[in-house]
């Protein structure tokens, strides 16, 4: 509930009009920046409790040493810089997304990796199709940007339920063939 | 044969010799439509009196309305695969964007990267996005309110009462939360935005909307700072997005674009949230 109060204390902050319309002082931007960081991280920790309740729920038992099954799920916010710790570090993670609209939708997810090699499997682990592009030069060539993803994993998660969630398992595949690199099509003059 | 192609069977952009876009095919027709990033000079006042303040935090005002282009001539990377089209466009040395169109999407996505806008020249500048069209709109273009109803706004007028505009650009810029958009009897182009941007049709057919801005003078209203964001001792690098929906009019009765352009609203605006696991000690059937 604490979580839960610092984030809507931080909602309330935000309703002022000079958050609104960025006419804040430098210094209040930064502070407002601050307190969502924190909020986000806050709930971070209610989002974990209620996702891991949800997915494991009854077969927590079933499984070897329920406190080892109890898994971590990290919020990204860097992802708008193509940028993610759990993505670019780790060769097995999952994608859990969770859809905030009332109908079912269908969407194109992008996942920053530092290789070109990965498979993505569905719920009923099948394989799903992906495609791998680069992450542009010019996001790449940012000195403050420190991300070691090079590439962009893209697929389709289809049918996410209304106000409900759907979890992909994503694996490095050394085994994978080299055509599955991005290749730039032959310049034109 | 020298043009660049992207799309899918809903959508299909093409790309001139100079790396510009040129024209998009939609709704069973192709119309010329361009896009290319400029940006304004901005006004440095005494800020003593109300017409001669200068652009800061809380107005808009170009210097004498002068504008500048970001580039004539863009470089290109074209990537295609099963799922995506991309071709990765570079404008100049702080412009960059990548233009995209899913396999299964009715529209392209333009995802702008702009900054460190350079201040060497002791200019502030504000940066816009611009989509030229051949779309008779006469004045008359739509911007959202709220990301609610579309209200009706139409060139150097005001509705209730009369108007001369002293300002012919800032005098002409509406608030847009989630979606500007003209039309003519025929076609109707709409660009939906993912943060609140302002924006404007200047030209019949045109379509603008102003993305990044760094300025050097207070604009006096009460901030008492420029707004001259830095990070790491450089300007703030922004990235974002913007949908282009092109197609058939609502005067025609034919399937309804704003329908689709609502539901692409949502979606954008109202994205899937994500939470990575780490599964180094899961393989896939345990997972499963």
């Amino acid at each position: 509930e604490a979580h839960l109060g610092f984030m809507r204390e931080t909602m309330g902050i935000m309703q002022h009009h000079d958050a609104v319309t960025g006419t804040e002082k430098q210094k209040v931007a930064l502070d407002y920046a601050k307190r969502l960081s924190v909020a986000i991280r806050a709930c971070g920790a209610n989002m974990r409790n209620i996702l891991n309740t949800l997915s494991l729920g009854s077969k927590q038992n079933e499984l070897d040493g329920s406190k080892n099954n109890v898994l971590e799920f990290k919020t990204c916010t860097l992802l708008n810089i193509s940028s993610c710790s759990v993505s670019e570090t780790n060769e097995r993670f999952a994608l859990t997304l969770y859809n905030p609209l009332a109908h079912s939708t269908n969407e194109y997810v992008r996942i920053p990796v530092p290789d070109y090699k990965y498979i993505v499997l569905d719920h009923a682990g099948k394989r799903v199709p992906t495609q791998v592009v680069p992450v542009p030069k010019a996001l790449i060539q940012i000195k403050h940007r420190k991300s070691s993803a090079a590439f962009e994993l893209v697929f389709q998660a289809t049918q996410l339920p209304p106000v409900g969630y759907k979890t992909y398992y994503i694996e490095k595949n050394s085994n994978a063939t080299r055509s599955l690199a991005p290749t730039a099509m032959p310049k034109k003059s | 044969s020298s043009y660049t192609s992207i799309g899918n069977k809903q959508i299909k952009l093409t790309f001139d010799t100079n790396g510009f876009l040129s024209q998009v095919t939609a709704d069973e027709m192709t119309r010329m439509i361009s896009q290319e990033f400029l940006y304004y000079e901005a006004a440095v006042g005494d800020n003593r009196e109300f017409l001669n303040r200068s652009s800061g935090a809380y107005i808009f005002r170009p210097y004498k309305n002068k504008y500048h282009f970001a580039a004539d001539q863009v470089d290109i990377v074209v990537y295609k695969g099963d799922l995506v089209q991309e071709v990765h466009q570079q404008f100049n040395e702080w412009i960059s964007q990548v233009v995209r169109v899913y396999s299964d999407s009715n529209h392209a996505e333009f995802e702008w990267l702009v900054g460190p806008i350079p201040i060497d020249d002791k200019m502030g500048k504000e940066v816009i996005t611009r989509f030229n069209s051949d779309i008779e709109s006469n004045g008359i273009f739509y911007t959202d309110s709220n990301g609610r109803e579309m209200l009706k706004r139409q060139r150097d007028h005001r509705d209730s009462w009369y108007v001369r505009i002293h300002e012919a650009v800032s005098g002409n810029y509406y608030p847009v939360t989630a979606k500007i958009a003209l039309e003519d009897k025929l076609a109707r182009m709409a660009i939906l935005t993912d943060r609140a941007q302002g924006g404007s049709s200047l030209k019949d057919g045109a379509l603008e909307l102003m993305v990044h801005r760094r300025l050097l003078h207070d604009d006096a209203f009460g901030v008492d700072e420029s707004l001259n964001e830095t990070e790491y001792g450089a300007g703030l690098i922004a990235r974002g997005k913007h949908h282009l929906f092109v197609g058939q009019s609502h005067l025609r009765p034919s399937i309804s674009l704003q329908a689709l352009e609502r539901v692409a609203q949502l979606e954008t605006l109202l994205p899937s949230w994500r939470f990575f696991s780490n599964m180094s000690a899961f393989s896939s059937t345990q997972w499963l």
